[in-house]
């Protein structure tokens, strides 16, 4: 059965999309088969990425692996209680079909509470939280005492992760590995970095996560998107350039995050 | 009756939140009477960075504007048509209220499709939306061909700016004054902010909005949070040092972005 992986963050912007289609991206190109969800259904930021790179595949001719990607259907039952119910087990058939089929999943979440993300979070044998280096982001995660910087207690999104720790431990199964990785580090930033890596530091012990050290604020992060592509993909550059110092290290950095991920299998 | 500036994008971590902070700050220092609503209702980022200020306040004996706070809570009708109605009434009573007392009413959206969101964009006088430089935000406002790099047509947050539109005129009311403001734009980018300035030239053409040149990437945006503090509000430093080139700066982009949004009986 397969390995699933969610991506997930009530906070919007963070990264969840961009890092999903890296991770499929690493894990295609490890020879693993990968399943893909989208579970932000308006935005579909993730599956748009992937239509683009269908796109261009078809286009050039070039060979572009593609994940299977399955789909759900958002209730349109007038209760809410119904409604949740069906979405969870739509949920529930879409993921059982692809873990039968693929190595891994990978799950892009929204950036918002809904019953799918909930469900995802339950269902996730890793989850990846990635984070801006921001205190506004560090929020969702635990409220801290303005006066002190003491950390309060945990926010909206660890209680978020909680709840599906609890449904998790219900159903016997075996702990999320939650990752919490930061995402769009500055290189100028110093006082605010040290600030939010030592927050992540303290509350990583209580509530129970790893950091990982993420990527940097790059441009090559986000400047693909129309192709498709990543810079997994470039070989030497999308127009045979050699790659920039800059998309070595950006290689790097995702490799290294695959390694923190500690995934069964998968060595970088 | 107030004017009314709402933030708003269906993306998360636009920069919404940050925006109609600086916002608030901006018009209240300008002497604006000022209302503020946070329609984020789990994160309530823009409410929390109010709590923080309000906090620091307290705790130095510093006198630091607060704007007219007023808040609406969901309804738990279990039918989403009745829910969706009673949400709709509750914001016009909120608004209706804050409209009468001040002179700006500052509404921040969540990054997700609500009822709230969608009546707060039919209620704007002005709308803001802030954009990361990057087409994963664009994918938002306009589906682009991957082929051709050219417009396809409008995207899903853009047809919730319409229908916002079409409601208004239903109403008998004047039309949105729809601003674009690029944030969190960065020094070494040329390539990519060319791309996708081009395309909100183009867009900003097709489907009536403005485009205001916004922010830079800038720590002094985001390091404030737990004191509740803008740039704005520091007088030659936060701790008495001289203000940096880059603050300087900093206050010159807010104030460029008050200039540009016309706001009635405001020059900054
Ligand atoms: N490391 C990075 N360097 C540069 N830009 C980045 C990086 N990570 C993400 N971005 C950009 O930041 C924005 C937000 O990223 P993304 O859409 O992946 O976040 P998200 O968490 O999926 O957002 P949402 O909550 O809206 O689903 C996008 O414009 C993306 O291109
Ligand atoms: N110009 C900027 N420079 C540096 N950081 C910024 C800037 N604008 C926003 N940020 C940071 O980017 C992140 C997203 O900003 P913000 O929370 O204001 O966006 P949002 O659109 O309100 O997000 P959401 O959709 O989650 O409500 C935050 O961590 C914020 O501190
Ligand atoms: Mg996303
Ligand atoms: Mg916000």
């Amino acid at each position: 059965r397969a390995h699933v992986v969610v991506l997930g963050n009530e906070k919007g912007g963070s990264g969840k999309s961009t890092t999903a289609m890296h991770l499929f991206v690493a894990l295609a190109r490890a020879g693993k088969r990968v399943g893909a969800m989208d579970l932000d259904l308006r935005q579909q930021s993730f599956f748009r990425y992937l239509e683009n790179r269908r796109a261009y595949a078809e286009r050039s001719g070039a060979a572009l692996i593609m994940p299977e990607q399955a789909r759900v259907t958002p209730s349109d039952l007038p209760l809410r209680a119904e409604a949740d119910e069906a979405d969870r087990a739509a949920l529930r058939a879409a993921l059982d079909g692809l873990r039968a089929r693929c190595d891994f999943v990978v799950i892009d979440c929204p950036g918002s509470f809904t019953t799918f993300s909930q469900e995802a979070h339950a269902a996730a044998d890793t989850l990846i939280t990635p984070l801006n280096d921001s205190l506004i982001d560090f929020d969702l995660l635990a409220r801290v005492d303005p006066a002190t910087g003491r950390i309060k207690g945990p926010s909206i999104y660890s209680e978020m992760v909680w709840r599906g720790r609890q449904i998790r431990a219900q159903a016997g199964l075996k702990p999320i590995d939650w990752i919490v990785m930061r995402n769009r580090i500055a290189t100028l930033d110093a006082r605010n970095k040290r600030t939010v890596g030592r927050m992540l530091k303290e509350l990583s012990r209580r509530i129970g996560f790893r950091v990982a050290p993420g990527f940097s604020e790059r441009v090559i992060f986000r400047e693909l998107f129309l192709s498709g592509l990543t810079l997994l993909d470039l070989r030497g550059g999308a127009e045979g350039q050699p790659l920039s110092m800059s998309h070595i290290a950006a290689r790097q950095e995702v490799r290294e995050l695959i390694r923190n991920l500690e995934l069964p299998g998968v060595s970088p």
